[in-house]
């Protein structure tokens, strides 16, 4: 799946996913991309948040929308998506995911957990190339 | 901020970044301009089928069919279109533009999403490659292991189907933790 946010210079701001699910489903299966607060979630007021990784978990508890949220009530990326990791990890322990969130001054965070390293894409206007991040996952 | 714009995007796909951001910068109408560049990126994955998890030809499901679904939420309105297990609809994400841009819907779903896109000029044709092919049959010359069925008989974790339920009791499982940067939602 790619989960995609863009932000503009006056703060409006989109979310997106496209995917073809996993392999070997059972015909039928929707995961969590096509779902609002699952796969991508977006309010101007806050930022945007994209997730990854077993849909099937995620579309249950809605972490972008957690993650939004969370952004909402003062925390910043990178805590926002932490938290909402772990309200998963609570009830799916070997959930395989990631998320990153982008709030509207355009800080960027992310956290992951089952994978080894996750990373994802950032443009800014701050540099001419897009940047590939690294991190390690819990 | 300094920062903004900014364009992000899940796993190492810069090419989907760098095709959103072109989108983003270069858009004629400011208040498209962020959704331009989510189908813009989201599109360039499609084509480039990347890592096998975006786009025609991967993860075939038990029939070895390719679906699609797609999401594109406007964060001004919270509109938002998608689909979810598009057929033989390559663009996911442009049939879910479609959605948010021409319908008072949220999501439109299988054969009939397809009927839609098709009705509004997208092309159908089949999203089966030879690679998704070779995966679906090296699949099931595994006895279709893995698979995502439980409490049924016969026992999924050693047999194809066709499945019918069976006690809970007697054949529960884990989830089967299948989940790798190849194989995603």
């Amino acid at each position: 799946t790619i989960g995609m946010i863009a932000i503009d210079n006056n703060g409006k701001t989109a979310a997106g996913t496209s995917t073809n699910g996993l392999n070997h489903k059972i015909p039928g299966r929707v995961g969590d991309s096509p779902i609002p607060g699952a796969g991508a979630y977006t309010d101007d007021d806050v930022g945007a948040a994209v997730a990854t990784g077993d849909g099937d978990v995620m579309m249950r508890l809605l972490p972008t929308y957690q993650l939004v949220e969370n952004m909402r009530q003062g925390m910043s990326p990178e805590e926002a998506a932490r938290d909402a990791l772990n309200r998963i990890l609570k009830r799916y322990s070997t959930f395989e995911g990631a998320l990153i969130g982008v709030n509207i001054k355009g800080e960027v965070g992310a956290a992951c957990t089952g994978f080894e390293n996750f990373s994802f894409c950032v443009r800014t206007a701050k540099s001419t190339n897009t940047t590939i991040h690294s991190i390690p996952c819990v | 901020s300094a920062t903004l714009p900014i364009v992000a995007n899940t796993w190492p796909w810069p090419q989907a970044t760098d095709a959103g951001w072109k989108a983003l910068i270069s858009s004629s109408d400011p208040n498209t301009a962020v959704l331009d560049a989510i189908q813009a990126g989201c599109t360039r994955c499609e084509e480039d089928q990347c890592d096998g998890t975006v786009g025609f030809g991967g993860s075939p499901d038990e029939n070895g069919e390719t679906t699609l679904d797609a999401l594109i939420m406007d964060g001004t309105t919270l509109n938002m279109g998608a689909v979810g297990a598009l057929r033989r609809v390559k663009n996911a994400i442009g049939v879910a533009r479609l959605v948010l841009d021409n319908t008072e819907h949220s999501m439109l779903v299988g054969e009939l999403a397809t009927e839609f896109a098709v009705q509004n000029g997208f092309k159908e044709e089949s999203l089966a490659t030879n690679h998704s092919t070779s995966m679906w049959e090296n699949w099931k010359s595994k006895q279709c292991q893995p698979n995502y069925h439980i409490n049924c008989i016969p026992d999924p974790s050693t047999s194809c189907g066709p499945y019918h339920p069976a006690s809970l009791q007697s054949n529960s499982k884990n989830k089967t933790g299948n989940i790798r940067p190849d194989n995603h939602d």
